[in-house]
């Protein structure tokens, strides 16, 4: 389950303000899976950096219960984040930041290694296995289609087996079938195996297949669903 | 127009060939505006390399008439494919490319000054007005978010009014609304101003609201229509 509370979160460019989140209010039930849109620079992918631990917001509590209690991540320590990013989340990036001087197995091994889970290299096969990257296995980053890379940043963020999953627009730069397979198999991690699965994405009918009662954003704060249908 | 004959390319990792061009034979009519379709994967970022004279082929020909004759810009030395890269056409890239220590304008005002424009500053800065990037004009790529960056490379490569705009996968990461403002802007180019405009998708729905006819290609080579319409 997650609480996220009165978040607020600026960025500074000179000293122009920019109120990314701008008073964030939401709860998520666990084993949810939830699709998070609103307009290019509305404040996805800065909600999703600070769901994640990769950024703290100035203002708020985001309590997550991914232990058995609910803990609130903006008051954890450095060394505390870094074990909930590594073993607790998987983050698909908008843009991959896949690590370019490691193939694309070792990427996932990687984050497998970092987790703790039993046969990781097995395990990194198996899932680039899956999502047709067989032959691609020792290309590194930037001998990889975009869609190819993008499947790679998927495979690493749930080789894991993570609790929560947040994916920022993962299947921008996968044909149709292929975007299916992975709505499909993130839809069964919450379905089948209970885990919590965020998704920001552009594309409203993937969205309105696969889920319902999305979380609109705008200008860093949530929309009613009322509010939406009339624009 | 555009004549590719027998178009190869491969890449090799280790001793692994990867034919990602398998013989690509096409002609494209001055002022077309034409969707290249086909899964992650194929070939299709690596054709609008050829096309943009980024990369060069293995083998056979491209020919483009953007200055009165048909130039096999295959046989360009460095020096004319450089003026051809910087004047003559406009790339969208799938990852846009964008300079990191140069602003959304300065990026933009670098390829306007490139290539011969009048008022590139001036033109610049209409661009991303219209883009909605008004107050972003002075954020570098990494203060801005994904969809900003998008915009950003689409007026970079729109600025220098070029006689060829490739675009890969141009509204990835935009909203609904900006992707329709795109695809439009980009079909006025052709059908008001007589630009040839190749666009990269996988979005077909968006492919099939703006053109007819798509360039399927699959494993390096183009299909024919009535092969994809069993698939
Ligand atoms: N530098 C490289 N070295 C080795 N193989 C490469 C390299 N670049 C691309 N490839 C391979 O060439 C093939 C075609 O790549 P390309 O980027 O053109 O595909 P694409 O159609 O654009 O895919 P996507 O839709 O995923 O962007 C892929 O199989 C890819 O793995
Ligand atoms: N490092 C930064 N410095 C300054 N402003 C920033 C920075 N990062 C993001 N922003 C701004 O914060 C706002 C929210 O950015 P965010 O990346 O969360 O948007 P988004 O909803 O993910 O957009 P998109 O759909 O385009 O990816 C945008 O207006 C953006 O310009
Ligand atoms: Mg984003
Ligand atoms: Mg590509």
């Amino acid at each position: 389950q997650i609480i996220i509370k009165d978040v607020m979160k600026s960025y500074y460019t000179g000293d122009i303000e920019v109120r990314a989140l701008n008073g964030i209010n939401l709860k998520i039930k666990k084993g949810a899976f939830k699709m998070i849109l609103g307009p290019s620079g509305c404040g996805k992918s800065t909600l999703l950096n600070v769901l994640g631990g990769l950024d703290s917001p100035d203002k708020g509590e985001i309590l997550i219960n991914f232990d058995g209690s609910m803990r609130d991540i903006t008051k954890f320590s450095k060394d505390q984040l870094t074990l909930y990013r590594r073993q607790k989340i998987g983050i698909i990036f908008q843009f991959y930041n896949l690590i370019p001087i490691l193939t694309a197995l070792e990427n996932v091994e990687l984050a497998a290694r970092f987790s703790n889970i039993e046969n990781p290299k097995k395990k990194s096969i198996e899932l680039l296995t899956e999502f047709g990257l067989t032959e691609k296995l020792d290309h590194y980053p930037n001998q990889l289609s975009g869609g190819e890379q993008q499947r790679v940043a998927i495979a690493r963020a749930l080789v894991k087996d993570p609790v929560l999953i947040l994916a920022d627009e993962p299947t921008g730069n996968l044909d149709t079938k292929k975007s299916n397979d992975i709505y499909r198999l993130l839809k069964n991690m919450a379905v089948k195996y209970g885990k919590t699965v965020l998704i920001v994405t552009h594309d409203e009918d993937m969205a309105n297949k696969y889920a319902e009662k999305h979380i609109f954003i705008r200008d860093g704060k949530i929309i009613k669903s009322e509010e939406v249908a009339h624009k």
